[in-house]
């Protein structure tokens, strides 16, 4: 009873990123769970409020603390994921302020039967070495519903940031 | 004359005097890393030694989030963490670095994760940091927003560099080609940089594109109200633009805003190196203006600037130096033979409403 995660499937992996073969079933991944939020539309309005300087709310901010009692996911996410979590041995998470994001530590093997479908690899690109999965995961239904998307599954960093760019790139002179 | 840019050059053309520096005290800005990139103290020193007279600044860094790694430091992190300290002069600065500490780690979500979890984060960001929007999931990127989001209602500005492809390129099936913008760039709730250039390089004059200069459509986000007005102003208004396949001009289009990105000087490894260039260049300069701007409301009892993009688009291009010369790259094709959109009076999508013009802008933004 499982479903796929559909909006966050995207498996390719970059031409530059070499397979160095399968990760073994005791190594660790860390996944990050990034659970629902609540009152998301609320907090588009909040900020469109806060940032319009004709609004008698401009720059009326938020604590850290106000905007996690306004995005914290429900009560019943927060178990559902962690029941499902600690139905499979994992246990070795924490959260952050805002209780919107669960790092959690685990074995690959954990890793592969908590997201069924992925299957844990490492790759290469230079002296750079990522453990990911190049095939789709999915979670048990009951829990779908609750997460946005699994960290450290698919993506990979870009070929590099913005910029770098420097050069040689034009060849100009004066006159 | 001069022979690449400075400090000393940035300041002047942005008409920043030895004056303009922070005072504040609870103010802040910091610049965020995800790759193998590190800043090495003694390079920032070296830079304020040979380019920083003329302004009272700051030569160490206040606080670094993460582990450095040893060895080499990085030519990015090097003009992030310098450049934002010459604009942003006498203003405390943070830096996040986040290369993964674990294989399976994501650094960009670290750094989002970072930021929900500290009480008290500078008031500027800038992160040089982008990746192909085609590559990325909705779900991932509606979540990201959602951060940026938390990020705005807290009052931090958060500024993106546009990239260094300009309006990209995506070759689809049967030999088509698209535009490819770029995420978080293309996001509706941060405050993008593109890049320009000086019409003359070795003089400070005025400013033309930077042809590198990352602009465009997001083909995800749909375009925000607070810059509906000046894009249709451009759509309309502009004499060529490229043909309606490449784009999609009811996306959120960015940049919103530019600075110089061409020829810095920048002190790597203890060597000064010149002609780099990048976005990369004009984000931080941008962002420690925008921390300068905080300074003084913040003297002045006022809130930080936040989310900037409805204020900003509300000025009309008041306060800056509008870009309206040259055009981006794009695809090499028969259509559209590499060239992107072109720089028009008013907004547009490879130098937004333009480049700071220091005084102008503080006296727009205090008012």
């Amino acid at each position: 009873h499982a479903a796929y995660l559909e909006a966050d499937q995207d498996t390719t992996v970059p031409e530059d990123w070499v397979h160095a073969g399968r990760v073994s079933p005791v190594e660790e991944v860390e996944l990050t769970f990034a659970l629902k939020q609540q009152n998301v539309e609320r907090l588009r309005e909040l900020l469109q409020q806060v940032s319009d300087p004709d609004s008698d709310q401009y720059g009326k901010y938020l604590t850290l603390e106000e905007v996690t009692s306004l995005v914290r996911p429900s009560d019943l996410t927060q178990k559902a994921i962690l029941l499902w979590l600690n139905s499979h041995g994992v246990t070795n998470c924490h959260t952050v302020l805002t209780q919107d994001f669960l790092q959690c530590l685990m074995p690959v093997q954990v890793a592969e039967m908590l997201l069924p479908g992925s299957e844990f690899h490492r790759y290469t690109r230079g002296d750079r070495s990522l453990i990911r999965s190049a095939s789709p995961y999915a979670v048990h239904n009951d829990v779908s519903q609750h997460l946005d998307f699994v960290g450290g599954v698919h993506r990979f960093p870009p070929k590099s940031e913005v910029g770098k760019s420097w050069s040689g790139r034009r060849q100009t002179s004066p006159g | 004359f001069h022979l690449g840019v400075t400090p000393a050059v940035l300041r002047s053309r942005y008409n920043l005097t030895a004056a303009d520096v922070g005072s504040a005290a609870n103010n802040s800005q910091a610049v965020a890393q995800f790759l193998e990139q590190f800043y090495h103290p003694a390079d920032l020193a070296e830079f304020m030694t040979m380019f920083g007279g003329g302004f009272k600044h700051l030569s160490v860094v206040d606080k670094v989030v993460g582990k450095q790694g040893g060895g080499k430091a990085g030519i990015e992190a090097s003009l992030d963490v310098e450049y934002i300290m010459s604009s942003g002069a006498n203003i405390s600065t943070w830096v996040f670095t986040n290369p993964g500490r674990h294989e399976s780690q994501e650094p960009f979500l670290q750094w989002m994760l970072l930021l929900s979890n500290i009480s008290s984060i500078p008031w500027v960001h800038t992160i040089s940091y982008g990746d192909d929007e085609d590559s990325l999931s909705a779900a991932y990127m509606d979540r990201i927003n959602a951060e940026f989001m938390k990020a705005g209602v807290r009052g931090i500005s958060m500024l993106f560099a546009s990239g260094d492809s300009g309006a990209g390129c995506r070759h689809m099936d049967r030999g088509v080609n698209v535009f490819r913008p770029s995420f978080p760039a293309s996001s509706p709730y941060v405050t993008t940089v593109g890049g320009t250039s000086f019409k003359n390089p070795y003089k400070i004059t005025y400013e033309v594109t930077d042809y590198i200069s990352g602009g465009g459509f997001s083909n995800v986000f749909a375009m925000p109200d607070y810059q509906v007005s000046a894009v249709n102003s451009y759509l309309k208004g502009v004499q060529s633009l490229p043909p309606v396949s490449y784009y999609n001009a009811s996306g959120r289009a960015y940049p919103d805003i530019a600075a110089l990105s061409d020829n810095y000087w920048v002190v790597s490894n203890r060597v000064p190196i010149p002609w780099v260039s990048g976005t990369s260049a004009s984000t931080p300069v941008f962002g420690g203006i925008l921390s300068l701007i905080n300074d003084q409301r913040f003297l002045k009892g006022l809130p930080s600037l936040g989310f900037l993009n409805p204020r900003l688009y509300k000025l009309q291009g008041r306060a800056l130096f509008d870009v309206t010369e040259g055009c981006h790259l794009s695809c090499l094709d028969e259509k559209v033979q590499g060239k992107g959109f072109c720089a028009s009076p008013s907004w547009d999508p490879v130098t937004g409403w333009g480049t700071p013009n220091y005084p102008a802008l503080l006296k727009a933004l205090l008012e």
